[in-house]
């Protein structure tokens, strides 16, 4: 259980990384 | 006032890029109030998106959710298909991370059936990865095992070993 939460909050993550430099421009 | 506009909406992006998510915040807000004063939809439609990312960072879900929500309701006004894609994928992870799976996994499948039609395969994939995730933190391992594979197939397409 405690793998599949690791697992689980890793595609999560990974938007996350993305979203740190994601910025809408004027 | 344009001008003014422009300059919150630069001034918050490079306040996020710094990591001040509040005063990000607070200079999206003015660049929101601007937008709604001249009637510009796609400034304020901008505005929701960074306002969302913002508030994740500050771990405030509900109002990123409520924020993406905004962006979702007019990428469909402006009839932007990637807008209104990416607002859906938002919604899911914000949802995953406020662990409303059903929820999560609506905005995943709308995240998926625009990304099948604008032919998007790496969107595709990670609509697949995050429904494998969503399902398996439901207990629904027969739908979880299909998306799992799914994200299989269209890794290994477009060659992404990690």
């Amino acid at each position: 259980f405690q793998r599949l939460r690791i697992i689980q909050v890793d595609s999560v993550r990974r938007w996350m990384d993305d979203l740190k430099l994601m910025t809408e421009c004027e | 006032r344009a001008a003014q506009g422009r300059a919150y909406g630069n001034l918050g992006n490079t306040h996020y890029l710094l990591g001040n998510f509040r005063k990000a915040v607070s200079s999206h807000e003015q660049r929101l109030l601007i937008a709604r004063e001249f009637g510009d939809r796609s400034a304020e439609r901008r505005a929701y998106s960074n306002l969302g990312n913002a508030f994740i960072f500050l771990g405030e879900f509900e109002m990123a959710a409520e924020y993406y929500k905004k962006t979702l309701q007019l990428a469909r006004q402006l009839k932007d298909r990637a807008v209104e894609a990416q607002s859906c994928y938002s919604l899911g992870n914000t949802y995953t991370l406020l662990q409303d799976y059903e929820k999560a996994i609506e905005y995943h499948l709308k995240h998926l059936a625009i990304a099948q039609e604008l032919r998007d395969r790496v969107g595709e994939g990670r609509a697949c990865w995050s429904l494998g995730n969503a399902y398996t933190a439901l207990g629904n391992h027969e739908e979880a095992v299909h998306f799992a594979e799914k994200h299989l197939d269209i890794s290994r397409e477009l060659g992404d070993r990690n």
